[in-house]
């Protein structure tokens, strides 16, 4: 059994499926799980020629059901966590079928628990054929991660991988085809343009679209991670990002609002606006942020100009903002991040990194901006 | 700067079943008389790997890999034998 998978990449030779609900789960009411597993398989079909049937009798391609510990399989669950689902490569019989633990937490929407939608969306790949996928922003990820359903867009791993089985959707409107998959940035990709980057707690965060890399002191390779999954509700595509060392959180931008998170955990009071730390009306966006650790001001870019704020004080500082280039040697244009590493500062222009002394100003290197992700 | 957690005995059992149920370790049976990479390090290396995390093939170097291991996950595509 352990080769069989191996050998050959199974797949249904068949475009129209059928499915039944076997039984339901309690936490959910039956009309929330049939709806999200309607919409987990239209995930699938909405790329590919698959269509899928729903019976309630006799036996389906794709036979769901809730069940805890031993179930009837040679793969029993573990109770609550761990694992939350499995399923069966496309074959008769027990081929497409898809278990999930009952011992979990479902739920249709929010985040306390784990949402069918996406655990089902998961499994059902599993039954039309794919395995796991090592890309951290696919659905086939092995590892679950929390998104809204309402907003999910399949990714392009995802798409890549049940086209190679099936092809494409034939009844996709050229015309509008519907939102681009969204693809995981690549750190060591030449033209990468960070959104921003932070320290936190000794370790450097690099955000990127929905994701971040996460580098430390020991390790070798940055780890990526979607952000929703350390962070539930922060924002994604953000504009800038610092760690306040006065008051130990993390504080993400985006737009007029900030999010300040302390560990995993959102700060009681926040999002709030920008406008709270003093910035004039007419600032919609800051750019970058950047805690200077010996002076205990945080930088504000805006465009060609910065604000400086005093983080003790709780106060923007008189006589902001300043052109960048009173300060920063050469820096006459927007930036897209800063940050300050083993005492240098950071400013990224794009694809490209300024070091700088910020005491004297003067730049020391331009360097590439994948510089610290250890390409 | 994190510190370094001790691996303890519950660690490597559930590092053991981790591998077993995800990354095909299976148990070693016959003669050990072969010196070599162990199944466990060499499976171990495989997930670290697979999770972009820095292979070392133990649990020693730093908590990404146990971290790893503990988040709620997704069984594996079985196939019906």
């Amino acid at each position: 059994c352990q080769f069989l998978h191996i050998w050959n990449n199974p797949k249904w030779e068949k475009n129209s499926l059928t499915y039944m609900i076997e039984n339901y789960t309690p936490d959910m009411s039956t009309s929330e799980v049939d709806d999200s597993i309607e919409k987990a398989l239209q995930v699938w079909a909405d790329v590919t020629p698959l269509r899928f049937t729903r019976i309630y009798s006799g036996t389906a391609d794709i036979m769901i059901s809730f069940g805890s510990k031993s179930h009837g399989d040679f793969y029993p669950f573990d109770g609550p966590d761990g694992i939350l689902a499995h399923a069966f490569a496309p074959a008769p019989g027990l081929g497409g079928d898809a278990h999930f633990d009952e011992d979990e937490t479902f739920t249709f929407r929010s985040n306390t628990g784990y949402v069918l939608f996406m655990v089902a969306a998961h499994e059902f790949g599993h039954s039309l054929g794919l395995s796991h996928s090592n890309d951290p922003g696919a659905l086939m990820y092995p590892v679950y991660t929390y998104s809204n359903p309402d907003t999910f867009v399949l990714p392009r791993d995802d798409v890549n991988g049940i086209q190679s089985l099936y092809g494409p959707n034939p009844d996709k409107d050229p015309v509008q085809p519907g939102p681009e998959p969204p693809t995981t940035p690549n750190s060591c990709d030449s033209a990468l343009v960070l959104d921003a980057v932070s320290t936190l707690r000794g370790e450097m965060i690099f955000f990127k679209d929905s994701f971040f890399w996460r580098s430390y002191p020991q390790s070798t390779t940055p780890q990526q991670s979607l952000i929703t999954n350390f962070w539930p509700n922060a924002p994604i595509n953000i504009d800038a990002a610092y760690e306040s060392q006065y008051s130990d959180n993390i504080l993400l931008f985006k737009g007029r609002r900030v999010w300040a998170f302390s560990g995993y955990d959102l700060v009681r009071g926040y999002p709030k606006s920008i406008s709270s730390f003093g910035l004039p009306e007419s600032v919609s966006k800051i750019d970058a942020a950047l805690y200077d650790v010996e002076s205990g001001k945080t930088l504000f870019f805006v465009g060609s100009s910065y604000y400086s704020y005093d983080e003790a004080k709780k106060t923007m500082d008189q006589g902001f903002p300043k052109r960048s280039d009173e300060t920063f040697t050469g820096l006459t244009s927007k930036v897209t991040a800063a940050f300050q590493y083993k005492g240098y500062t950071y400013i990224n222009r794009g694809q490209h990194m300024l070091k700088y002394n910020l005491r004297t100003g003067s730049l020391l290197r331009v360097l590439r901006t994948s510089y610290l992700l250890q390409c | 700067v994190p510190i370094p957690q001790e691996v303890t005995v519950e660690d490597e059992y559930f590092a053991e079943s981790y591998l077993k149920n995800f990354f095909n370790l299976t148990e070693e049976t016959g003669p050990t008389i072969r010196r070599g990479i162990s199944p466990v390090s060499k499976k171990l290396s495989e997930m670290q790997r697979f999770f972009g995390l820095k292979i070392t093939g133990t649990l020693t170097a730093d908590l990404a890999t146990r971290e790893k291991m503990k988040k709620p996950r997704f069984g594996v595509s079985r196939h019906q034998c």
